[in-house]
C-alpha cells in the first residue's frame, strides 16, 4: 500500500494559534475567519474538533511573520466574542505524508503515527484530507521525523520495487 | 478568487467517532490507529486538536456500515487505554469546498462558513488541506448547504466569467 505515498513534506514556517472555548453556535467560525480575512493573513490549516459543554476550540496555523498582526486582530475579536483564551505556539512544526488516498487507509496513518511514536515524538494536532495526513509536532523534532518517515514510506518502498523487478 | 473553487462535494455515508480525553503522550495515536487497522475499516477524516490538561480527543469519520465493528474494536481498546469516553454520532454529514489552494485563502473559508452561518447551520468539525475545506454539519442540513455553497462558489463565478467575456 505504500506505493500511495508520494512524498514526505514539512513546514517550519508555522505558528499554531488556538481560540479556546468559543461558543459552539452558527456564525462563530465565520466571525473568526472574517477577522483573519481583514488582517490579510494566509492560513495553513484550520482544525476544529469535539468540544465540551457548548464550546469549541478553533485552531489554525499561520506563517511566523504574520504572528504580530494576527495577535492584534484577535485582541479586537475578543471584545466581540466571548472565549476562554487565545494561545500562540511557536514551538511546533508540520510534517505531512502525501499521496493519493493516504488518509483513507488506516495502515498509512498507523505507520506514520507509529514512526513518530518510536522516536518519542508527541503528536500535537492531526488533520487529514484524501491526499495528505498532516501532523503538528515539536519543532525541534521535525528534521529527524522527516528522515524517519522517509525511511518508513519512501526508501522501503523503493527497496520493495527493486526486489519486485 | 472563487475561480479556485472547483467543486462542492458532500458525503452522507459518515459516522463521527470521538475518543474523548486520551492521554496526550507519544504512542497513543498509533495505538488507536492500530486498533482501526485490525478491524479493517476505511477512514474519511482524522482530526485531533487542542486538548486540556494532558489529554486530547481524537475524532475520525467512518462509513456507516463500519459502525458495529469499530464499536467492538474500541471497547477492547478501552481496556488498554485510559480515556474519558467514546461517542458515535450518526447525525452528521460532510460538506467540502474543493479546489487548488482553497484552504490557504481565508476568504474562501470565510465565505464557506458564512454561507453555512446564514442558513443557521452549526459547524461541528473543520478540517482543511490545501485542496479542500471540509466541515461536518447536521445531516439533515447537508442538501440545502450544498445548494447554498454551490450558489456562493460555483454559480456566482460562472456569472462572473460570463460578465467578464
Ligand atoms: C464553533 C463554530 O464552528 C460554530 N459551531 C459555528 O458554526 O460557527
Ligand atoms: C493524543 C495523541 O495524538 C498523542 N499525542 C500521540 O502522540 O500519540
Amino acid at each position: 500500500e505504500d506505493v500511495k505515498v508520494r512524498a514526505i513534506t514539512h513546514n517550519l514556517d508555522v505558528v499554531k494559534v488556538v481560540l479556546l472555548g468559543v461558543p459552539d453556535k452558527p456564525g462563530v467560525a465565520a466571525l473568526v475567519l472574517r477577522t483573519l480575512v481583514d488582517c490579510a493573513v494566509s492560513l495553513d490549516m484550520i482544525i476544529q474538533s469535539e468540544g465540551r459543554e457548548g464550546k469549541k476550540d478553533i485552531a489554525f496555523v499561520i506563517p511566523r511573520e504574520d504572528k504580530g498582526k494576527v495577535h492584534k486582530a484577535l485582541e479586537s475579536l475578543q471584545k466581540m466574542l466571548p472565549l476562554e483564551g487565545v494561545t500562540f505556539d511557536e514551538g511546533v512544526g508540520k510534517v505531512s505524508v502525501v499521496g493519493a488516498g493516504v488518509a483513507n487507509d488506516p495502515r498509512i496513518a498507523f505507520r506514520m503515527f507509529d514512526t513518530l511514536a518510536r522516536l518519542g515524538v508527541n503528536i500535537d494536532m492531526i488533520s487529514t484530507s484524501n491526499l495528505r495526513i498532516s501532523c503538528l509536532i515539536p519543532r525541534d523534532r521535525v528534521a529527524e521525523s522527516v528522515s524517519a518517515l522517509h525511511e518508513t514510506f519512501i526508501e522501503d518502498s523503493e527497496v520493495m520495487l527493486r526486489e519486485g523487478s
